[in-house]
């Protein structure tokens, strides 16, 4: 399931005066661990004091800690369970804010990467200790709901519950948090250990401890707007995102190691400063496409050629159809598979076919013919235009030349969809519609990639077959996708290599 | 701005479809498929709006209803896909 959707959530429903009402929903992830950190990415906020907005989600933290057994350490480090960010607008999850009104924030079920992170619309006027009937939004209130989804409690339709999806006082510091919410919260900690050998006046050990020292308030400034600064200000909202802005989703740290593991994010905060040769401040290597860079001044020091990779077992780099012919890319290689093969030939090397790519180029994107009878190439942060095999003139282009963000470190998939012949371009958690006629893409996105439900994010490759159907390629399987009920045809992917390299 | 009291009560334009997909009361895939939506579906999404909310459910963008779609709240769907 993706963040938000439940995998097997669990609800409490009972008949309220008739009316079936839906109670608490616990939405099946929960932290295995007892003691969740939290940490504020935004430590410094032109309109908000963040002593004073930190104080506020330790209070809201605490009382889900004074009503079940979990306790909240805050940190001040990118390895922390719950990063609390206020940004505006795209913020890099897919998931836009709509300015003052209406969306406030929202936050992802409990699990690693963006799981139990929470983001709170910054383009609000928040209230941190105004007394109620100021005009804004208290940020308690939406606080200690957002805390809800963080540890795994999906809406209730309980008008008084925390958990209520429509903003509302849900607690006056009272003793007791609502009945709804209290079940819902110990369904999945339990409640609240009693804990013995200490003053019986106090309520209990405190649940939320901060190991940083509270920065005096700077002075509040009226709100200004936030500049951004990034390379080219396109206007496309996500041009603005902050090149500190720790849900860039694709700032990645170049890598040399090989791994496929996908470590946990690591931002570093924007006023702290970073470990020398980190030039980005994310990490987020991909699991199957993980850029190796060399860079060779001289051939001589030319890396060896890699080895062939194994056709029957290996994922691919990219797959598509070229004048109707099946193409399969890895690494510096490339298979043309013909329809009445019976087995793979040899690959062939990409660069004996496809005069113009970089000398020490490792490997493709992704490939695809545009209605042009153009072969579009995607190499890391630039694309080539190949009229057969060399590339137009004045190639390769930047990815921002298309309206790309410039966030994007590559392009996973390019995809003539069988649906409506549209051109689509995935990457990482998000996807783009192409217009081929603008040479741009289109407004109203990016969108998550939940939308082409059951093939998860990046992706390593997708294309039309001769069939008129789609797939979806990750690791060594591929899914094909039912267009109209927009989901692939199984959970588990189709095994690759008997299907398309004939093995 | 039909949210704010403007065509008929079995008007579901756009903002009203947005909304119902956006907090999972209508599946969202229709956005790239652009498929249509029979009005029968569109009245169930609002019912199930409606309900969550403790309104009437009347399948109808009555007053109440849109009053409720002005509302702040939280971005998460309500419920799951």
């Amino acid at each position: 399931s993706n963040d938000f959707l439940a995998s097997n959530s669990l609800s409490g429903r009972y008949r309220n005066g008739g009316r079936r009402q839906r109670r608490f929903v616990i939405q099946g992830q929960k932290w295995d661990h007892h003691t969740v950190t939290w940490s504020l990415v935004n430590q410094s906020m032109t309109d908000l004091d963040a002593g004073q907005v930190r104080r506020v989600l330790h209070e809201a933290l605490d009382l889900w800690a004074q009503n079940a057994n979990i306790s909240f350490r805050e940190v001040y480090s990118s390895q922390a369970d719950i990063q609390v960010l206020f940004a505006r607008q795209f913020h890099g999850d897919g998931y836009r804010f709509d300015g003052p009104g209406k969306i406030l924030a929202h936050a992802f079920y409990p699990g690693s990467g963006i799981g139990g992170d929470a983001h709170f619309d910054e383009e609000e006027t928040w209230l941190l200790n105004e007394p109620l009937g100021t005009d804004g939004t208290r940020l308690f209130d939406v606080a200690v709901h957002e805390f809800g989804h963080s540890l795994g409690l999906g809406h209730s339709s309980v008008k008084e519950a925390i958990m209520f999806p429509w903003h509302h006082v849900s607690y006056r510091g009272k003793d007791s948090i609502p009945e709804d919410d209290r079940h819902g919260i110990q369904g999945i900690y339990g409640p609240k250990k009693k804990t013995y050998g200490h003053n019986p006046e106090r309520h209990t050990t405190p649940t939320t401890t901060t190991t940083t020292t509270t920065t005096p308030p700077p002075p509040r400034r009226p709100p200004t707007h936030r500049y951004y600064p990034s390379k080219n200000q396109t206007g496309h909202p996500w041009q603005g995102l902050h090149p500190n802005n720790p849900y860039n989703p694709y700032k990645t740290t170049p890598t040399s190691t090989t791994t496929t593991e996908i470590p946990r994010r690591r931002v570093y905060y924007p006023d702290k400063p970073r470990p020398v040769g980190t030039d980005h401040p994310q990490h987020i290597p991909t699991p199957t496409k993980v850029h190796h860079h060399h860079h060779h001044n001289h051939p001589a020091t030319r890396p060896p050629l890699p080895t062939r990779p194994n056709p029957c077992d290996t994922s691919y780099d990219a797959i598509t159809l070229i004048r109707n012919e099946l193409f399969i890319f890895k690494d510096r290689y490339l298979w043309r598979i013909f329809e009445n093969d019976l087995h793979h030939r040899p690959p062939a090397l990409i660069s004996d076919m496809f005069y113009g790519l970089p000398r020490d180029f490792e490997r493709i994107d992704s490939v695809y013919e545009n209605k042009h009878h153009k072969i579009v190439f995607f190499v890391g942060k630039q694309y080539y235009v190949f009229n057969s095999r060399h590339p137009e003139p004045g190639y390769p282009k930047p990815l921002t030349a298309l309206g790309l963000p410039e966030s994007i470190e590559r392009i996973d998939a390019a995809l003539v969809w069988s649906y409506n012949n549209r051109t689509y371009l995935y990457s990482g958690r998000l996807y783009w519609r192409f217009d081929e006629d603008a040479n741009h893409v289109e407004l109203d996105y990016p969108r998550d990639m939940s939308m082409w439900k059951g093939v998860g994010y990046n992706i390593d490759s997708a294309f039309q077959y001769r069939d008129g159907k789609t797939y979806f390629f990750k690791g060594k399987g591929y899914w094909r996708f039912n267009d109209l009920r927009m989901s692939v045809d199984q959970a588990d992917p189709h095994p690759s290599a008997p299907h398309w390299m004939k093995c | 701005d039909k949210l704010n009291g403007g065509g008929s009560s079995w008007d579901y334009d756009d903002s009203v479809q947005n909304y119902l997909m956006e907090f999972g009361y209508l599946p969202k895939s229709n956005i790239e498929t652009g498929n249509l939506r029979t009005m029968d579906q569109l009245s169930e999404a609002v019912k199930s709006l409606q309900a969550f909310a403790n309104l009437e459910p009347t399948g109808k963008i009555d007053g109440e209803t849109r009053e409720l779609l002005r509302r702040p709240r939280c971005g998460a769907p309500d419920l799951a896909g």
